[in-house]
């Protein structure tokens, strides 16, 4: 078993209380590195955390900056699982990998570990199979938006549903949800974010924008050049083989994406990562998936953050 | 909480586009409550589908009668939940 030094087993799946409760560990164990930070709160009042790695204390603007959020389908664990491993390989590679180092020492990330804290708890406590937020529709018996459809890029096309019972909703409004308004106000408000990476599960793929138009993105090729490296880098660690381009073109139409939305609002690098799929399990992936998912992802994250270090705009 | 005993995920992959289209209608068959976790997209792209207990019968009933090629992928969703849960349990120890 893969343990932090305060006893957290990583290759386990965690409720949001111990996850949250690890942040705190991870924060104390690397205060000069490492801090926790509210962008907002949940629909159900429960806050929205998002770990600041930065090296740049007396800055007086903000340092370019790496976004990264998973679990934004509450029920894909792996990819919160994901993102407690990848917070701990920052913190504790920071000044020993010669690549991270060089990034964190010109740039901050930051990493929002439980991006839709009400569906995860709800996945603990009452229905594991919850994918959306928690919150009411008016006129509706069903709760929740699909907070992956809810943001203000191609909002309410047809790659996402009108129906609230549907898994797609994309809400009354672009940004109805708190989950998704918080992170694009801190986004904008941050005004130096130059990559924006959005973790997803299930289906072993790596997609850029656009997701809810035909036409590819301005960067379309070095977005596409950069996702073939990142999927060998990939494969490398374990074989497991990814599939990437647009979104429209990889997987199918979806409107009201989190990175059609950052890529609109100048966020060159956007990509989205669909984590594995067994063909066994569907997202839920066995606890022992968890470290071999997370180590393949590492090299595939620092891949692109590498290059958006040497890559400034 | 609620369960899943008895529910089953298929795994549909099929290289025909009018698959697709009628797993898109079935999707819209709201009696079933089917949950579709990776959603027909297009051909040759896995479709996986949680079918509730009480609509086994029929939804497979409408893939064999349309052709259309499908394997079960987790034979009780419950079953591995219990089975995650007790993982759970024991790394907490």
């Amino acid at each position: 078993l893969e343990r932090s030094s305060s006893g957290f087993d990583f290759s386990t799946y965690h409720t949001i209380e111990e996850i949250y409760s690890w942040m705190d560990d991870l924060v104390a164990q690397h205060p000069n590195l490492v801090s926790k930070i509210q962008i907002g709160e949940s629909y159900e009042k429960r806050p929205l955390y998002v770990l600041k790695f930065s090296t740049g204390r007396t800055a007086k603007t903000h340092r370019p900056a790496i976004w990264i959020d998973t679990g934004i389908h509450s029920r894909e664990w792996i990819t919160q699982a994901t993102g407690v491993w990848t917070a701990n390989k920052i913190a504790t590679e920071y000044g020993k990998d010669a690549s991270l180092t060089a990034i964190l020492t010109s740039m901050d990330i930051f990493l929002e570990i439980v991006t839709n804290p009400d569906g995860f708890a709800y996945t603990h406590s009452q229905n594991r199979m919850w994918r959306k937020t928690r919150s009411i529709n008016a006129g509706s018996s069903c709760k929740g938006v699909d907070p992956n459809r809810n943001w203000d890029a191609g909002f309410g096309g047809p790659g996402a549903s009108n129906n609230p019972c549907s898994e797609t909703y994309h809400g009354p409004h672009p940004f109805s949800e708190s989950e998704t308004k918080s992170i694009a106000d801190f986004i904008l408000g941050h005004g130096n974010v130059m990559a924006a990476i959005s973790i997803h599960s299930y289906s072993q793929m790596l997609m850029f924008p656009y997701g809810y138009k035909d036409e590819p993105a301005p960067d379309h090729q070095e977005l596409d050049d950069l996702a073939k490296e990142a999927v060998d880098a990939l494969a490398a660690v374990h074989g497991t083989r990814y599939t990437y381009g647009s979104t429209m073109h990889t997987i199918y139409q979806a409107d009201g994406i989190t990175i059609d939305w950052t890529y609109d609002n100048g966020v060159k690098y956007s990509y989205t990562f669909e984590l594995r799929d067994t063909g066994r399990y569907g997202f839920l992936l066995p606890a022992s998936q968890i470290i071999p998912t997370a180590e393949e992802t590492w090299p595939a994250l620092t891949k692109i953050m590498d290059h958006v270090h040497k890559h400034p705009y | 909480q609620k369960r899943f005993v008895g529910d089953q995920v298929l795994r549909v992959l099929t290289d025909k586009e009018e698959h697709i289209v009628l797993l898109r209608e079935l999707e819209e068959s709201e009696d079933l409550q089917l949950d579709y976790w990776a959603a027909p997209a297009k051909p040759d792209l896995p479709v996986d589908i949680r079918v509730p207990f009480p609509s086994l019968q029929p939804v497979k009933i409408f893939l064999e009668s349309h052709g259309i090629p499908y394997t079960i992928m987790i034979e009780d969703v419950q079953t591995l939940l219990d089975e995650e849960k007790e993982a759970m349990e024991k790394a907490r120890k």
